[in-house]
């Protein structure tokens, strides 16, 4: 399983 | 000038123990309308979002909008000198370089200041979509710590999986497999005891342990936790605190390789 880092969901604003 | 008091240090101390060992450092941002701090930790994989509003502080005063840098560290061992019933006081001038943490001792015989110099952080902020997240799991924040840590002995992943008849936390690896199963819960007299589940579609998700081992540490800050899910977002895990606000940890999903 890989782990998906929390910037590929969320962008700088 | 920005002030916020306390009438209890108890509450802060448990948001620095909450925060303190995922974050290394975090900016306060102050305005009129309360205190907000987020931050990803260093691997870039969760976020925390703090929330205390101005209304939740016994005395609140923020003249400018000011952005304090704060070593959590240095503050957690600042906050580590107050009594839990001590009144806290944090002050700093406009554009100051330092915080003062005033801590006044419930007889008022006692009058401690810890002064402290800010960092200059440049953390970008993170734009968080509004969701409607397909499972919303409401549950008592001591078990779903337990499980947590129960879980962690098995692997180093957790899959949740949330079906209308109860959410199911699984781990397996070289010790075995373990699957703890949670029914939704009807009649409980006691709210936060329930086991609360609104689902409107069914989700399996695959996430690290350490790090939910690490948002538990908020557990003291509430008797329930909150998870919000859907596929292929981050999980939500949120402890309200009373009368105050809330914090919210979110954690990026582990994918099949």
């Amino acid at each position: 399983m890989a782990q998906r880092s929390i910037t590929s969901f969320f962008k700088p604003a | 000038m920005f002030e916020a008091r306390l009438n209890n240090a108890t509450t802060l101390k448990k948001i620095l123990d909450a925060i303190k060992d995922l974050l290394n450092e975090g900016t306060f941002d102050c305005s009129d309308s309360g205190i907000q701090l987020q931050a990803m930790d260093n691997s870039h994989v969760s976020l925390v979002s703090l929330t205390l509003r101005s209304d939740g502080f016994d005395k609140f005063r923020c003249d400018r909008n000011l952005s304090m840098g704060m070593n959590l560290g240095s503050m957690a061992k600042i906050l580590k000198c107050a009594n839990n019933d001590d009144t806290v006081t944090i002050k700093a001038q406009d554009n100051a370089d330092t915080v003062t943490f005033m801590f006044e001792s419930q007889n008022q015989e006692k009058v401690s200041d810890y002064e402290m110099k800010l960092m200059n952080l440049d953390q970008e902020h993170l734009g968080i979509p509004e969701t409607d997240y397909s499972c919303v799991v409401r549950m008592p924040a001591m078990e779903f710590a337990r499980i947590c840590r129960d879980l962690a002995q098995f692997s180093e992943s957790v899959v949740i999986c949330c079906t209308k008849e109860g959410v199911k936390f699984s781990a397996s690896g070289d010790v075995g497999s373990a699957n703890v199963k949670l029914a939704q819960t009807f009649n409980v007299d006691k709210e936060e005891e329930a086991i609360v589940i609104e689902m409107q579609e069914p989700v399996v998700l695959t996430f690290a342990c350490r790090y939910l081992n690490a948002f538990t540490k908020a557990t003291p800050l509430s008797n329930q936790v909150q998870l919000s899910m859907s596929a292929d977002v981050p999980l939500v895990v949120e402890y309200r605190i009373a009368e105050l606000g809330h914090i919210r940890y979110y954690l990026a999903p582990k994918i099949e390789d």
